[in-house]
């Protein structure tokens, strides 16, 4: 759920954007 | 399911309504609690005392001195062209009157350039500051250096407009410095209403004469303690994520939402994580800070004592600009670090608060560590009546309510614990 566009536009690995989406 | 399963705890669950129920008992034991106060001292023991009891680990308090400055009985009085009682508030660090008081004419200007324009006029007469709100920020200068402007000039007291866009004849109170090398005479804060009054007499050429009494005095500056309470870290102890809030207060009113509210979120925020059983890798530690009023003092005590661990500082957060509904937060630091917070505030959308706003301006105690590169955020929320009540005795419990700190408390306990959490130290520089 957080690969919006607003996200789309950062450079944080996509682990590191795996991980935090894991907290939901 | 961490996100998912606090934001349900605080909005349905059993812990519904804590963060208002606490403060709520916290501000009617104590009401409002200002630097140099007893008063302020017993909350601070209450706090350490319940911070023991609700299991939250490493509780203590560090000591700091701090300003200590009494009001006194007060009055201002509009003794022509007509006679008025003027709401009005004396300002921190304001020298009192003498004990008779001062009766003198007055001046109305509505600003330092208008102050400077009529110099020649002001020598032995009270000033009266009829400046425009234009933000907080911007018009504080008012309020900060009235007396030191004036006094340049010859002024005998000086009376501001108090710093607020909206009023309901509420005087506002605050901090003011004088400068070097000037003579310090009595400064208090009026209503905007009487202010705009006395603007109006005088411009139908009406003589002014004001008699101002303050019983103001300045002691020794006296011990208080930061209030400091955590969940250590259980792979990275050493690592900190800070959250925040002052615990001291104005003298008026209760400091229900200045920053009794800040000060709940921050500590609820681990009281509830604490109870949720969860433990992040990081240290979570909550600092409610004394003195924040009177220039940040218990803060810049904190980061000079704690200069060898800024390193260690991962995230530093603090609520000191309401907890009315929430937003998201605002932010300081590098866009990465931005980046990572709007991945984790996008946890959040099912209580819409997932926007990130720059820079991190509602939280005065943490700017030394924002200023030397740590990474930190403040509470974005709807706070367009913050500065109604400020610093006034508007500022009651009745500020609050429980459904906004639910939802603040489920921002704010997320994010700090998943910040804590997560692999990777928060970007910086």
């Amino acid at each position: 759920t957080i690969f919006n566009n607003e996200v789309n536009q950062c450079t944080i690995p996509p682990e590191l954007q795996k991980e935090i989406a894991s907290y939901k | 399911t961490v996100v998912n399963r606090i934001i349900h705890s605080l909005l349905v669950g059993d812990l519904q309504n804590t963060t208002y129920r606490r403060l709520a008992e916290f501000i009617d034991k104590f009401g409002n609690r200002i630097a140099g106060s007893e008063n302020l001292e017993n909350a601070i023991d209450y706090m350490l005392n319940k911070s023991v009891e609700l299991g939250l680990e490493n509780v203590h308090s560090e000591e700091v001195y701090v300003p200590h400055w009494v009001r006194g009985n007060e009055s201002a009085v509009l003794i022509q062209p007509r006679y008025q009682n003027l709401n009005m508030l004396g300002l921190g660090s304001s020298v009192g009157t003498p004990v008779d008081g001062i009766t003198a004419e007055a001046v109305v200007v509505d600003s330092f350039e208008e102050l400077e324009n009529i110099a020649a006029h002001v020598y032995g007469k009270i000033v009266i500051f009829n400046e425009r709100y234009i933000s907080y920020g911007e018009t504080v200068k008012y309020r900060q250096f009235a007396a030191s402007k004036a006094a340049e000039q010859g002024a005998v007291a000086t009376l501001v407009r108090s710093i607020t866009p909206f009023s309901l004849n509420t005087p506002h109170t605050g901090w003011q410095d004088y400068s070097d090398n000037v003579t310090k005479i009595p400064t208090a804060c009026i209503t905007a209403e009487d202010s705009h009054m006395l603007r109006r007499m005088q411009d139908r050429g009406e003589r002014i004469i004001i008699k101002l009494k303050m019983e103001a005095q300045t002691f020794s500056p006296k011990l208080s303690r930061n209030t400091i309470a955590e969940i250590k870290g259980g792979e990275k102890p050493e690592k900190v994520v800070v959250v925040s809030g002052h615990l001291d207060s104005w003298d008026v009113g209760e400091g229900a939402m200045d920053d009794g509210g800040g000060a709940f979120l921050s500590w609820n925020s681990l009281v509830i994580l604490k109870y949720l059983g969860l433990r992040p890798k990081r240290t979570l530690r909550a600092i409610l800070w004394t003195a924040e009023e009177e220039g940040l003092v218990g803060a810049q005590a904190y980061v000079k004592a704690h200069k060898n661990e800024t390193q260690n500082f991962n995230f530093v957060m603090e609520s000191d600009e309401g907890t009315f509904t929430p937003l998201g937060l605002k932010y300081t630091g590098i866009p990465d670090g931005k980046c990572v917070l709007e991945a984790i505030l996008s946890l959040l959308k099912d209580i819409n608060t997932t926007t990130v706003e720059e820079p991190a301006d509602g939280g005065p105690d943490i700017t030394f560590w924002l200023s030397e590169g740590i990474p930190g955020a403040s509470l974005l929320n709807r706070a367009e009546s913050y500065f109604w009540y400020h610093h006034s005795a508007a500022d009651t419990m009745d500020v609050e309510d429980p459904e906004a700190l639910n939802l603040a408390t489920a921002l704010w306990a997320s994010v700090a614990y998943v910040v804590a959490d997560i692999t990777a130290d928060m970007p910086r520089k």
